[in-house]
């Protein structure tokens, strides 16, 4: 800075304005990262469509339509606005799934979650929502196994387990907060859906809309609060 | 709250804004494009300090009480921030999920003299 000019609120010399800017940028990033538990920015290898983010937003939408958000849903396919948010540090997580084994008439999705709001949050909600795809008319039978590592070995167990009777394609969803409430509980990060139909109908899921119907699990969590010693 | 301009000395709040194309994390952090990092600089003279509206509070009207009766007892006075709301962030977490999360107490909106 040019001589005798000093930061007038410590008295210093002042920073040159470029240094300066480098100082508040580095600060910036530490200070979001931090925040967010993260140690750096993530690496993402892998993107979520455009389609498969709007279809999910506008479903986890759909239960408390905002008025600040649905006529403002921007014509452009854009993101509709965050809503400003309240004083406690709150999670929504939009995990979709990872296709695993399958068979004709079984399929396996997994749903992960990061390490950062695994070990530092409590789930408030989570559904797992999913497209059918029918065959053609009448009742079909589903039935769904939400699966976790066994404690004791390299198995699975079933933690639970729901039928559920499909008539016509469309969306269905299923609660499965204590199911990823429990994951994090053991420690793991992974939640593991089994689909298994009966074998002349094949896959369950509308797999030619991969990209905008494909299963995905909303989740909303709160940051553990540190403990609080109250003294008076 | 008063915003910094040319060369005041005085408290004020410096806007700053972090465009993160500019720092290469449009592609981790989906919404918003920027973040308003602003911040409070400034000096906070006798004179200044504590006046109801820059920062009124219980701890300037004891400060007044001090400075009323013991001119030398009074204590330095700060520029600090005295209102801020959260940063909203729609962003990718490693393992490719969308999570959204207001960060509370982000953005400064104002600034003034303890």
């Amino acid at each position: 800075a040019p001589k005798g000019v000093w930061c007038p609120a410590c008295g210093l010399t002042a920073l040159a304005p470029a240094a300066q800017r480098d100082v508040l940028i580095a600060l910036a990033k530490q200070s979001i990262l931090s925040k967010l538990r993260l140690q750096d920015r993530p690496n993402i290898t892998q993107m979520t469509s455009r389609g498969a983010l709007l279809t999910a937003l506008r479903r986890t939408r759909v239960q408390h339509v905002d008025a600040a958000i649905s006529p403002g849903m921007p014509r452009d396919g854009g993101i509709p606005r965050l809503r400003p948010g309240i004083g406690l540090q709150e999670y929504e997580i939009l995990s979709f799934a990872e296709s695993g084994s399958s068979t004709s008439h079984r399929v396996h999705l997994h749903f992960r979650f990061a390490q950062e709001l695994a070990g530092n949050t409590e789930i408030l909600q989570a559904t797992l929502y999913l497209f059918w795809a029918v065959p053609g008319p009448g009742t079909h039978p589903v039935t769904v196994r939400l699966l976790q590592p066994d404690p004791m070995g390299p198995n699975m167990t079933v933690a639970s387990e729901t039928q559920l009777e499909v008539q016509r394609p469309g969306w269905a969803t299923l609660d499965v907060g204590q199911a990823v409430q429990s994951l994090f509980g053991q420690g793991s990060q992974r939640l593991t859906v089994e689909l298994e139909v009966l074998e002349d109908w094949g896959s369950p899921l509308l797999a030619s809309h991969r990209d905008s119907h494909w299963p995905f699990v909303a989740a909303q969590a709160r940051a553990r609060m540190p403990h609080r010693v109250q003294r008076r | 709250g008063i915003d910094c301009s040319g060369d005041s000395r005085m408290c004020c709040r410096k806007e700053f804004f972090v465009d993160f194309k500019e720092i290469g994390w449009e592609d981790w952090i989906i919404q918003p494009e920027g973040y308003h990092m602003n911040y409070c600089v400034g000096l906070c003279p006798l004179h200044m300090a504590g006046i109801p509206g820059l920062a009124a509070s219980f701890h300037t009207a004891v400060l007044n009480l001090i400075k009323a009766n013991n001119a030398d007892a009074a204590v330095d006075s700060c520029c600090v921030p005295t209102q801020r709301r959260p940063l909203s962030l729609l962003y990718y977490d490693r393992d490719g999920n969308i999570v959204k999360t207001d960060i509370p107490d982000m953005i400064v909106d104002a600034c003034g003299c303890t």
